[in-house]
């Protein structure tokens, strides 16, 4: 089939998709008039099992790759999409292990990634530990931003320490630090922001990317005490499947923080939600 | 019978950096896991006891946890239901409800009486091959709930019989493989 307008839209934003690679293109915000080209996929790092330098393996307490480039789990995406007038929805699967749904609900400001992760397989004797990376073509000269402990955010410069000369030898886990709520990078006009529904790993290797660490599943212990490799194995022994959502926020640099601040503090005091058979009693305003 | 102490006593324990961190042995993060779902269970009391109390009537409340993989037995199985949505925020918000349901035409009705907007759309494969056998739905309910600040808003859901076989109508649905 030829490949139709792979685009879904709301009041506030339109999200295109490459039909050549199935991978997210480019972002829109249609209030403020910013379109910021984003490519979003997911990546595996191999752990660590030591090396000659060092004879740490990653594991539970430490993430350590054995190399700064991670693995594309696909470089393509299949697609199919649900437009209507509540949601639109494209669904993106990489791989037997790794899918994802972006979603557009009507009327709000940000664009929904339900990512659904694993097992990741480990048949090829390689640990690995998954990433959703996001890259744009923001100048953003080696700072990003994260919200670690759930306070105030901190700026993070990469390959940098305030309080010490740091000679960086992990390119990439000397550059992870804690995500509680939100990542995020800027330049001087444009600001990308990811919410998170949980704590994860995250950073910006490079300049106009950023990533965050949704699961991993490696084999060697890594000798800090817990004397076990974070290898959980899930229903049936096959190991486990995490399913998450990203929240991605598009916003002047000036007005995100409006944005992203009351959206987490949705996320996460979320709504209860609870059922009743039977049609119910009348609603009680008091 | 309600007890928020074993939730308390649960997330007491689990404030070491272990279970923070999972940086426990398996059998022990299997242990905090089991602690927090107990926990979780007990308060599911208070919680029903609390909207007794304030909506001066008592239900069959009913918790589904498995939402994120479109599995509740309620909204797959009743043909009439009724959604409470409780915000702790001291400020309205709007949240969009995704009920995995088996039927494919639902009338939504808010607490004013007024019909709200509802799509059915198909349980994705993602979601399918998850969730193996615990639960069966075929499609997901998808409307916009809103809840005023600390307090809540019930939504009365009812099956519509429908004559079309499967959404042909109200879904575009565009199968593409890149390349």
């Amino acid at each position: 089939a030829a490949p139709l307008s792979w685009t879904i839209q709301n009041e506030h934003l339109r999200v295109v998709f490459d039909p050549s690679t199935g991978l997210l293109k480019t972002i829109e915000n249609l209030d403020k008039n910013i379109s910021l080209p984003v490519s979003q996929n997911f990546f595996w790092y191999n752990a660590s099992t030591g090396n000659q330098e060092n004879n740490q393996a990653s594991g539970a307490y430490i993430f350590r790759p054995n190399g700064s480039e991670p693995f594309h789990v696909s470089q393509r995406a299949r697609l199919y999409h649900v437009k209507n007038q509540v949601v639109q929805e494209v669904y993106q699967n990489f791989s037997a292990w790794c899918s994802q749904v972006v979603r557009l609900y009507a009327g709000e400001p940000y664009v929904e990634l339900e990512w659904t992760v694993g097992p990741i397989p480990i048949q090829d004797g390689l640990g690995k530990e998954v990433i959703s990376r996001f890259e744009t073509n923001l100048q953003t000269d080696g700072l990003f931003y994260t919200d670690s402990n759930g306070r105030e955010i901190l700026e993070r410069r990469r390959d940098y320490r305030a309080t010490w000369n740091l000679s960086q030898t992990e390119p990439v886990a000397g550059n992870y630090y804690p995500v509680n709520s939100r990542i995020y990078i800027k330049d001087k006009k444009v600001q990308l922001t990811v919410l998170t529904d949980r704590s994860q790993g995250g950073s910006s290797i490079l300049d106009g990317s950023l990533e965050l660490m949704v699961h991993r599943r490696l084999l060697h212990d890594d000798a800090r005490g817990v004397g076990e490799p974070l290898l959980e194995p899930g229903d049936y022994h096959h190991g486990l499947v995490v399913r998450g959502r990203h929240l991605i926020l598009l916003d002047t640099a000036e007005s995100s923080a409006d944005q992203h601040r009351l959206r987490a503090q949705q996320e996460f005091m979320a709504p209860q939600v609870v059922f009743a058979p039977g049609g119910g009693p009348p609603y009680q305003p008091g | 019978n309600a007890n928020s102490s074993v939730l308390r006593q649960a997330m007491g324990v689990a404030q070491h950096h272990d279970a923070v961190s999972g940086t426990a042995k398996q059998h022990v993060t299997n242990d905090y896991a089991k602690q927090l779902s107990s926990g979780w269970d007990a308060c599911q009391t208070v919680v029903s006891n609390a909207l007794a109390s304030i909506m001066g009537t008592k239900e069959n409340f009913i918790y589904c946890p498995y939402l994120n993989i479109s599995v509740c037995l309620l909204t797959e199985a009743a043909e009439t239901f009724m959604v409470i949505v409780y915000n702790p925020l001291a400020r309205p918000v709007d949240w969009n409800m995704r009920l995995p349901v088996n039927g494919s035409h639902y009338s939504v009705v808010d607490p004013n009486g007024q019909a709200v907007l509802n799509e059915v759309i198909p349980v994705s494969s993602f979601t399918q091959a998850v969730r193996r056998d615990r639960g069966y739905a075929a499609n997901e309910l998808v409307f916009r709930a809103s809840a005023p600040p600390l307090g809540y808003r019930t939504y009365s859901v009812s099956r519509r019989p429908g004559k079309k076989p499967a959404l042909a109508r109200e879904l575009k649905r565009l199968l593409y493989r890149p390349g």
